[in-house]
Formats: structure tokens, sequence, C-alpha cells
């Protein structure tokens, strides 16, 4: 049995670097 | 004669593949050739947890990994210094242009995703948690 593969859907955030948040104490 | 590729430090990133489907904040869907500034912008303004920041490139160096750069970038008001080491194909999606990498024929050759060059002064969309209270 084959079944049929699902195309895979990426979270938009995954295509943006997550940089270090820059907030202050 | 058959020339092969270095081995990568990193694995590339299978969503920058050309007609990879993006889900947006929203739950529409887009393939990744088509996205616009507006759509990280709209999808940024929905989410609870992460906000949009400018990065600016402020410099691009050799890495130390074959094919690899290390950028440097100002992110957000207080003009932070992050630097990051990516494959020289890694895409960026910088404000008002689209793609862009330090080596666009790469990125297409790989990606077969369009993409401009990645220069010093080219602001990028990135991410930052907004602050928990």
């Amino acid at each position: 049995n084959v079944e049929p593969r699902s195309v895979p859907v990426f979270p938009w955030h995954s295509l943006v670097p997550f940089l270090a948040p820059t907030q202050s104490d | 004669p058959s020339v092969s590729s270095p081995p990568s430090p990193v694995a590339l990133p299978p969503f920058f593949m050309r007609g990879s489907i993006i889900q947006l904040a929203d739950g529409e869907l887009k393939r990744v050739e088509d996205l616009k500034t507006e759509d990280f912008i709209q999808s940024a303004e929905i989410s609870n947890e992460l906000k949009i920041d400018s990065s600016t490139v402020e410099r691009i160096d050799t890495g130390q990994s074959p094919n690899a750069v290390v950028i440097q970038f100002s992110v957000g008001e207080l003009k932070a210094q992050v630097c990051v080491e990516v494959l020289v194909e890694y895409p960026f999606f910088v404000f008002g242009q689209g793609w862009s990498s330090c080596c666009p024929d790469r990125t297409t050759q790989l990606f077969e995703l369009s993409c401009a060059k990645l220069c010093v002064g080219d602001v990028c969309v990135s991410l930052t948690l907004r602050s928990l209270k």
C-alpha cells in the first residue's frame, strides 16, 4: 500500500532568522 | 569530470526550495517565491509571541567553514549587534526587495529561488520575542 504523500506546509516564521531579543531589564 | 560540492556545515533547510508551501499567520498558504514584505509584517502583527524587527547588514565576512559567511546585523531600534554564520546561499528577506543572499547564483542553483545579492546596508526581516508580562 502506498499512501498519498501530503505536501509539507511550513510556518511563515521558519523563514525568518530569529535574532536575540534586544529588550533591556 | 564531475565536481562534487564540499560537505555543508549546516543542513540546508527545505522550505527555501521553490514551490514550498508556507502558511501565514492567518492561515493563508503561499509559495515561498510569492511571499511579500506585507506577508511577514501582517503575520507578525497577528502573532502573540513574535514581533518583526529590522536588521541592517553591517558587515559580511568570510566564515570559518567552507562556503560560509559571517553576517553582522544591527537589530531593531536599539541597534543591537548580532552576528550569524550561514552558508553563502542562505537567503534573507530584504524589506521591499525580497529574497537576497550572499551568493544569489548558488541560491538559485540549489533552491531554484530567485535572489538578489545581499549587501551591506540591506534591511532584512527578522523576528524577536515580544516581551512577556
